[in-house]
């Protein structure tokens, strides 16, 4: 019950909202309960979900910095079976907060104990950064899943990024482990994706999943309607990867 | 002399980096003296220009935290009248050490004042959040340039960077002005790309640059080769279009 999963990684734009949004609408279609948090103060899984000018009364930051219980900051989403821990732009904030509290990395494993059981699983977005709110959903995590862009930069953080799970690991979550890295925006006619691809699984083997998520426009467009890729186009390239790499992922 | 020029959005993978490397190397080969400032974690604008494995003695990290001279942590690169500030991965702790520190937005501000005058121009490469570092950089600065990738979300997040910058102008910066918004990544074959474009003359105006930034795959090519794109491939449209963008930024 209650698995949870960390999106991560600091490098920018290499579609971790993108692969969130996209596997927690997946799950939740297929009847998984399933809560997608966002942790990332842009809120791009809020808006990707159609909730962007929504009014919250409490969202994420709340449950976080002043100890209102999650389930306040818990909506419903277009997804039958899937809800939404929002964010705002609030969240900002929140980093600088935590700096000088006690147990400053467990606020977030704290806020979802309670409710860790209602689901069968929870995906956390996680912003481009290793700062203390990466640091506190890789904390309240049993799972990281890392996306890697089929680009030359993307690789370059992958050592920075497997040291901090480390030491997340050891010094506060014993449990935590890599479930996988996932390529995306791959481009079967560009080169560089291919080279990215093989140094990728070289370096991590079987870590890196079967699936690989192409390079998809349909994926791009989906968040300016506010709808998932599943809802957007189900049947484009970007879906039925993401059908596939749910598969592989989640059994 | 020394114009100063960040280069931010706190959106990931919207092309700051490449705008940095990609206009600095231009202003450099053009005779203009110029230093890139790598105030980004990640260290790419580093490797960007082929300093990725360097054993520096100093970064900026040093200048920040240390009160280290930043001419200590200048390095010259490929391009004759282009230097680089170098980033190394402890710039990660930086901003969590800055937190407690008196005048905590004004430790780059201080390390660039003795050297400004021996440049024509600084661009300063930030990390994709609105951090401590990213305050450092809009407080040390005369101009703001911001990338915009011609996709959805990168249009959500403008309001709130905008809303910084106005922030860190009353209160830290008066002079800091925005430059304008570059478009990057466009496709002329993808509606969202053209209406990306259309939302954002509508909304900045004459604030947006004349010239596009399109996608071009030589451009993320480049840095595996540690080569700015004027020299990794001249003739290419990416080189073209920073060339264009270069004349109509940097009179
Ligand atoms: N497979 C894909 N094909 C085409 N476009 C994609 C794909 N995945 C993501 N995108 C687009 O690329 C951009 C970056 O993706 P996304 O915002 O999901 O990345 P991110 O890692 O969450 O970024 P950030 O670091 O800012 O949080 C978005 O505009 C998104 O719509
Ligand atoms: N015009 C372009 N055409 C094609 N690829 C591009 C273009 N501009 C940048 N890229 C590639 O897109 C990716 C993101 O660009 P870049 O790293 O410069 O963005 P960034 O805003 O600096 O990211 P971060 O938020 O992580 O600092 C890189 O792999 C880069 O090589
Ligand atoms: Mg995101
Ligand atoms: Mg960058």
């Amino acid at each position: 019950m209650g698995e949870i999963y960390s999106i991560v990684n600091q490098k920018g734009g290499v579609g971790k909202t993108t692969s969130a949004v996209s596997m927690a609408a997946i799950l939740g279609k297929r009847g998984n309960k399933t809560l997608l948090v966002d942790l990332d103060p842009q809120a791009n899984a809020t808006s990707g979900l159609g909730l962007l000018d929504h009014r919250f009364t409490y969202t994420v930051y709340d449950a976080l910095i002043h100890s209102v219980e999650a389930s306040k900051a818990i909506y419903p989403t277009v997804i039958e079976h899937l809800s939404i821990l929002a964010a705002s732009k609030d969240l900002a904030g929140a980093e600088i907060e935590l700096v000088s509290e006690f147990n400053r990395e467990r606020f977030l494993e704290r806020s979802l104990a309670p409710i860790k059981d209602q689901f069968d699983y929870i995906l956390i977005d996680c912003p481009p950064s290793l700062g203390l709110l990466t640091i506190n959903a890789l904390t309240a995590s049993d799972w990281v899943i890392i996306p890697v862009q089929a680009e030359y930069y993307a690789l370059e953080g992958l050592a920075r990024l497997t040291q901090t799970i480390d030491m997340v690991k050891k010094a506060l979550n014993p449990q935590l482990q890599i479930r996988g890295i996932m390529i995306t925006m791959h481009d079967k006619r560009v080169g560089l994706s291919r080279q990215v691809e093989d140094e990728a699984r070289g370096y991590f083997k079987e870590k890196v999943f079967q699936t690989v998520i192409p390079r998809n426009v349909k994926l791009s467009e989906a968040p300016s309607f506010g709808e998932p890729i599943t809802i957007y186009d189900k049947k484009s390239k970007g879906a039925k990867a993401y059908k596939s790499i749910v598969k592989e992922i989640f059994l």
